[in-house]
């Protein structure tokens, strides 16, 4: 454990708290795609299938389990508690279109050709465009809430912040995953045209509106 | 395995 790692995996418990606290207080998910939620629980559950057989540490586990649980609970209260109130006429990003070439690619590049191995793989690669869906539902309604900013800066900074955390590990322990590095990377960049959003205006105390 | 170390991360 490292402090990049260390900060990263903070940084994304605190956008899930964040997003299940805001669309618990304001009993609404208006500005939510449901469709980034349901990729984020398909690849926390088929990455952390080695719950079962692995070991790693206690803060692992503990960390897993709040990830899948959390994912589910999101997706719950979307499409069942807090469902009147789902953005689904702008949430129309196709699923498929990410879920099918990221396991593809899973079977095609991996580590090695095994069932959890491929799985694990196939989470790698969808977790880097899960968060696609969201971006395009902001880039329809043209704005995003404050709320719904920090959670996205908060979940874009985790991957950013375990880059770090592998040029770190590269050097002090030798230790490099060129899989998760490139995945890493490309969900990295995907935040980039966000990030600047949000440090030129949500960070000024404006709302995030994109140009016209 | 090489694999509990690639995949120690969460």
């Amino acid at each position: 454990m490292n402090i990049f790692r260390l900060l990263g995996d903070l940084s994304h418990l605190l956008a899930i708290i964040v997003l299940l606290l805001k669309i618990w207080k304001t009993r609404s998910c208006a500005g939510i795609s449901g469709k980034s939620q349901i990729l984020f629980a398909i690849v926390y559950t088929s990455r952390y299938l080695d719950l079962v057989t692995t070991y790693i540490s206690a803060y692992n586990t503990f960390m897993k389990l709040i990830f899948v649980v959390a994912a589910y609970a999101t997706v719950y209260l979307m499409y069942i508690k807090f469902k009147a109130t789902y953005d689904h006429n702008h949430d129309t990003f196709r699923m498929e279109f990410l879920v099918i070439p990221s396991l593809i690619l899973a079977l095609l590049i991996n580590h090695e050709l095994t069932v959890l191995e491929v799985l694990w793989t196939f989470s790698i690669y969808l977790e880097s465009v899960a968060i696609l869906p969201q971006l395009f539902l902001v880039s329809k309604t043209g704005e995003a809430e404050s709320i719904t900013s920090h959670y996205l800066f908060a979940l874009g900074s985790y991957r950013g912040l375990y880059l770090l955390n592998w040029v770190y590990r590269y050097y002090a322990e030798d230790h490099y995953d060129l899989i998760a590095i490139v995945a890493g990377l490309v969900q990295t960049v995907l935040y980039c045209d966000f990030f600047y959003l949000y440090i030129t205006k949500v960070l000024k105390g404006k709302k995030l509106q994109l140009p016209a | 395995t090489i694999f509990d170390k690639l995949h120690d991360e969460l």
